[in-house]
């Protein structure tokens, strides 16, 4: 079983998860067309 | 606490005013103009009068921009979250661009140590106001205007600059102090963001790529102890929950870009990195452990007749940057190990040695994992160069009857299933590229095998090897020119045993094994 | 042999719950690496590109911020006035730069409404763009298929090459495939479907 500092640990991680880190957060603003994550058909290019 | 009389205000007008400026299209044209006419204003403000207010003024800055994020986060219901960034963003970057520019300015040309000390601290301040900011917020924190503030800060200094090139070394010093402060175990709510950073690829490739003489790869080794030891007590159960698996893939990751380009790292530290990795967590240890030196040609393993003995790398000893002798505690316990192999007297010394590696002092464990690792390598290479001291090579004739044996046959003999387990772990540990810890080892396994006074240290061998091969690649060369011995090699007789074909699964799992190496 | 988890047996009951419940073992029986969208084949490093921990896929070359001349930048008196990108003032050829260069995000998407508009089809199993050549006479026709020689948009040659071959309608991406990209950042809005 974990340790009752783990258990906080962990609690604080599974509550970070909502709010994941993006990856234009490292990235400069680009004022022309920024980053825009978007739902795309598996069948389009991945890579 | 105290802030002056009106010192909020003034930071507050001072901070908007340094938005407007590094936005404005003038301050794009000629950025150095902008930012002197703003320092002028700092001073007419009284900011930079005393090392104090300055501190304040960061820190009351910091609050602002951080306070600022939140209220745009809780506002996402009116806004996409690329909008809710770009506000944030829109002062995050101002702010950070004034840091980087009081650093680069601060003090005249040649006085280096006026920017490393601002640069610590406001890193310092800004760690500060996320520590405190955690354990208000809890889990409600938001690692956002930290993240940003971080990775911005440090892309900033690593402009290719010859101001900044000076003093690259220590801005990366800083990074990395700033960044064990906030380790996952300190800040679990910033371990996704901390990882980003850590793993950054600019962040990367300048601790391990650019700086000469690998002198960032201890610190870099550092914060991977501290990612490892953070992970590790959620990794020793089965079950992970959706965000450790995801930090755990993150992991992942980061170990492979280190494996495919800086494999020589992976070697140099995979001892203070296994020590802390679970001994479930199978696969990860075998990422780190399947590393060796790019300019190495690794035999095919499954070579028929490979003559391991005749390889020239096997002469040569891996590096290893952890001090062994030093993590072998208590020092009596250690200066009785070496009177034992010294003198391969008293035998009570034998007897004892069980008792030493049960002192746990971590709630849940039976045993002293590191004291255990250390152990089994601190007496490898004492074995290894006596060996050599008789101007011998090890192999399977030499490493027997010697008070180094005397010690792992003590070990496999005296232990209980979870202690050998663990000490088994260790050996197998050791099993890497061609070099000269792999060859004693390997050769100390299988004699531990043949010369075994019970099948279940048998059996426990065959665990410990068959549970790090049947898991997903990449798998140690060592591990498998060992295994591969094993079940070929008809003196250790392997195939007679009752634990080969307890079960169809485990018949057909050596079986396949076997078949490969055919 | 031992009955306790650090014997055989032990082994065994891992392998054993690791054909029903995979995601107990993912630990100790790790995960094919190679899905965790690196290039481990590489031959140059891999950590200039690296997306991050969480990234399932490489930087994209215009996710990497490179020190380049000022020059090369946006002047800072115009950057606030530039157009808006309006996909449909673009050459075909802009369009495919944005369609297989900007994989997984909202431009992707525009560019492939306006491809469609334009009378371009994407054909969900060869994964490429198509449209008819003109004047290219219709070999054969049913309600399922047709042959005829059409342009194929070759990403690796970066040109429409002429193709002869057997069109399955069911093999085109419809018009309700594109316009489930019906949210659009205004910005890249394509002109009204041209018929």
């Amino acid at each position: 079983p974990l340790q009752r500092e783990h258990q906080f640990q962990l609690q604080m991680l599974e509550a970070a998860y909502y709010h994941l880190p993006h990856p234009s957060d490292s990235e400069k603003l680009r004022a022309y067309l920024p980053r825009n994550p978007y739902p795309l058909p598996h069948y389009y290019p991945q890579q | 606490f105290d802030d002056p009389q009106g010192l909020l205000e003034k930071t507050e007008y001072l901070l908007r005013e340094w938005v407007n400026i590094f936005h404005s299209p003038s301050a794009s044209r000629d950025p150095t103009k902008a930012f002197s006419v703003f320092v002028h204003q700092m001073n007419v403000h009284g900011i930079l009068k005393t090392d104090d207010l300055i501190t304040r003024f960061f820190r009351l800055s910091t609050q602002m921009c951080v306070d600022l994020c939140y209220r745009a986060l809780a506002d996402q219901n009116s806004s996409t979250p690329v909008l809710v960034r770009t506000k944030c963003f829109h002062t995050l970057d101002a702010f950070v661009r004034l840091i980087a520019l009081l650093v680069k300015h601060s003090g005249d040309a040649s006085n280096n140590a006026t920017k490393v000390n601002l640069l610590n601290k406001v890193l310092g301040i800004v760690a500060g106001v996320l520590l405190q900011d955690h354990e208000v917020h809890l889990t409600e924190f938001q690692q956002l205007p930290y993240h940003r503030i971080f990775i911005i800060l440090f892309l900033e200094l690593n402009t290719p600059e010859p101001v900044l090139e000076v003093i690259n070394f220590q801005v990366l010093t800083a990074f990395c102090h700033t960044l064990h402060i906030l380790r996952p175990s300190h800040a679990p709510a910033f371990a996704y963001a901390w990882l980003e950073l850590v793993s950054h690829r600019v962040f990367i490739g300048r601790m391990l790529a650019i700086t000469p003489q690998q002198k960032g790869w201890g610190m870099y080794a550092q914060l991977l102890i501290d990612l490892f030891k953070f992970l590790a007590p959620f990794l020793r159960n089965a079950e992970l929950s959706k965000p450790v698996a995801l930090f755990y893939k993150g992991t992942l990751r980061v170990l492979l870009v280190l494996l495919h380009d800086f494999p020589e790292f992976l070697c140099d530290y995979h001892y203070s990195f296994c020590d802390v990795i679970p001994p479930n967590c199978i696969q990860m240890r075998n990422l780190i452990l399947s590393a060796f030196p790019r300019n190495m040609r690794l035999p095919d393993p499954f070579t028929p007749n490979l003559k391991v003995d005749m390889l020239q790398e096997i002469n040569h000893a891996p590096r290893v940057l952890s001090n062994i002798a030093s993590l072998i505690q208590p020092a009596s316990f250690k200066k009785d190990l070496d009177n034992y192999l010294k003198a391969r007297a008293p035998v009570t010394f034998l007897s004892e040695l069980r008792g030493h590696l049960q002192v746990s002092h971590e709630p849940g464990l039976r045993y002293n994992i590191k004291l255990m690792n250390a152990l089994v390598l601190y007496v490898g290479t004492q074995a290894i160069a006596h060996i050599r001291s008789k101007t011998l090579q090890p192999n399977m004739t030499t490493i027997a009857h010697s008070a180094h044996m005397d010690i792992f046959q003590n070990l496999a003999v005296d232990l209980d299933t979870e202690g050998r387990y663990l000490f088994l772990n260790a050996i197998a540990n050791q099993l890497r590229y061609p070099n000269s810890h792999t060859h004693y080892f390997s050769c100390t396994l299988l004699y531990l095998f043949a010369e075994a006074n019970s099948e279940a240290i048998q059996e426990q061998i065959t665990r410990v090897l068959l549970e790090r091969l049947i898991v997903n690649r990449p798998h140690p060369w060592g591990l498998l020119i060992t295994f591969i011995e094993l079940i070929k090699n008809p003196i250790y007789k392997f195939w007679n045993h009752e634990f080969v074909h307890c079960a169809p699964e485990i018949e057909k799992l050596f079986e396949s094994v076997a078949r490969s190496c055919m | 042999m031992l009955k306790d988890q650090f014997g055989i047996t032990g082994l065994l009951s891992f392998i054993r719950v690791a054909e029903t419940q995979s995601d107990l073992v993912s630990l100790s029986l790790g995960q094919d690496l190679k899905t965790l969208g690196m290039n481990l084949n590489s031959v140059e490093s891999v950590y200039p590109n690296f997306g991050g921990p969480f990234a399932e896929m490489p930087c994209r070359p215009q996710d990497i911020d490179y020190h380049v001349p000022s020059e090369y930048l946006i002047n800072s008196s115009i950057r606030g006035k530039l157009p808006a990108p309006k996909l449909s003032m673009y050459k075909d050829d802009l369009l495919f730069y944005f369609f297989y260069n900007c994989p997984g995000d909202a431009i992707q998407a525009a560019a492939a409404v306006e491809l469609y508009n334009r009378d371009w089809r994407y054909h969900t199993e060869e994964k490429l763009w198509l449209t008819r050549a003109p004047g290219a006479p219709l070999v054969e026709k049913t309600s399922t298929y047709e042959r005829s020689t059409y342009f194929i948009f070759d990403p690796s040659r970066w040109s429409k090459v002429g193709k002869e071959f057997m069109l399955e309608y069911s093999k085109l991406e419809d018009r309700q495939g594109v316009s489930q990209h019906v949210f659009m950042p205004q910005t890249m809005s394509s002109s009204p479907s041209q018929s």
